[in-house]
């Protein structure tokens, strides 16, 4: 099972469509495997960005080379994954 | 009776047996149908509520984006209200006796298993792109409605390719013969999450469309019912105005097929969870999501066309 160990999700909110542009440019880096939850849309408008362990350090060069602000919105999505499937295991033990 | 959870993530499995026992719980009512087969030949399972006759028809699915798993679980849930509130609800009764309800809970199966078996942010279908390494189309980018126009990738490694053709996915087609040969639905409601938002067409044109008051009106009717129950905060509008354009969306097709009453639920992460929403939250999700849709199948009763 493909792990996602060391991505995180970020939350952005560009502030113009300049910046909205930046981050189109972004997404079709397909080399930096980014996966946009909720693409850019409208200024100000949240975004949220989840992006492997390697290639984390480039998107957040870019992202305050171009002065847009983010946040950490999950820190390690690995951890939240193994809750998930621990907490279904519990269910179904459970249930049977 | 079965001891289901419904606050809890199922396999697909679970998913399918749970169904068959809604069937059984209620014969009278509910029906399963296959209404074909997915690229990895697993069944496109359908419940059927009737109460006999040929009557006009709801379509509901959910997680045609397999890893919006909270969708599949609301829509199990949703199945299990409309059996258990025939002839307690007088809504839900009243609905029944006018009208059928098709909801398909794993709109794409294929997709789902692989979510939950290799990789939990698959999205896509699961089928083979001739010459290219990459596998799987995004089955919202598929439908005949503006395919292949902007906001749909043309890249088969991208979450959001469009597919060699319109209905080129399976899953896409055995819908679109369904709902034609069926030829007298009267709603057409996908859900989908996150986001909160409650749109109607258009997304693959910025146009407004005919019915644009009436879908408007109802939709922000929908979303207000859909807050009262717990404040969830969702958006209402055309797709292509509060998300951006997106061409080969389901809505689109079923609207321009003829359908007016078309739309896309995203429903929650209200809190920074994302597609990961934890399963304490698949219950009230799917509470308030029912007053939303209740809403809208109330009025596709009160208002045929």
């Amino acid at each position: 099972r493909e792990t996602f160990v060391g991505h995180q999700v970020l939350e952005i909110i560009p502030r113009n469509e300049e910046q909205i542009q930046n981050l189109e440019q972004l997404e079709a880096q397909d080399h930096l495997e980014i996966d946009f939850w909720r693409s850019p849309t409208v200024p100000e408008q949240t975004v949220h960005v989840r992006i492997p362990f390697s290639s984390l350090q480039d998107v957040k060069i870019f992202l305050e080379s171009q002065g847009i602000a983010y946040s950490v919105m999950i820190k390690d999505l690995q951890v939240l994954l193994d809750e998930e499937n621990e907490e279904m295991l519990m269910n179904q033990r459970q249930e049977r | 009776s079965s001891g289901f959870n419904f606050g809890a993530y199922h396999s697909l499995d679970e998913i399918f047996q749970e169904m068959d026992q809604l069937a059984a719980a209620y014969p009278t009512l509910v029906s399963k149908l296959q209404i074909g087969s997915s690229f990895e030949n697993r069944p496109m399972n359908v419940l059927k509520f009737s109460t006999g006759g040929n009557k006009p028809a709801i379509w509901l699915d959910a997680g045609i984006h397999s890893r919006e798993w909270v969708t599949q679980a609301t829509a199990l849930w949703t199945a299990n209200k409309i059996a258990s509130d025939y002839g307690k609800d007088p809504s839900i009764t009243s609905l029944l006796d006018t009208m059928d309800i098709f909801l398909l809970p794993v709109t794409n199966p294929d997709g789902y298993v692989f979510s939950q078996t290799k990789n939990r942010m698959w999205r896509k279908t699961r089928s083979k792109i001739p010459g290219s390494l990459c596998f799987g189309v995004d089955p919202n980018r598929n439908w005949d409605a503006g395919f292949g126009g902007p906001g749909a990738s043309n890249n088969p490694c991208s979450d959001s390719y469009h597919g060699p053709s319109a209905n080129s996915e399976v899953e896409v087609q055995s819908i679109v013969e369904f709902i034609k040969s069926h030829g007298n639905i009267k709603a057409f409601i996908t859900l989908h999450s996150y986001s909160q938002l409650l749109m109607y067409p258009y997304g693959y044109k910025c146009t407004k469309l005919d019915d644009f008051d009436e879908l408007n009106i109802l939709a922000n009717s929908a979303a207000q019912a859909l807050t009262s129950l717990y404040g969830t905060n969702y958006k209402v509008g055309p797709i292509c105005s509060i998300i951006y354009q997106a061409s080969g969306g389901s809505i689109d097709w079923s609207y321009d097929y003829g359908i007016k009453y078309s739309f896309a639920f995203e429903l929650r992460d209200t809190g920074l969870h994302g597609f990961l929403l934890p399963a304490n939250q698949i219950i009230p999700t799917a509470e308030e999501t029912w007053l939303g849709l209740k809403t809208i199948m109330e009025h596709v009763r009160d208002h045929p066309y």
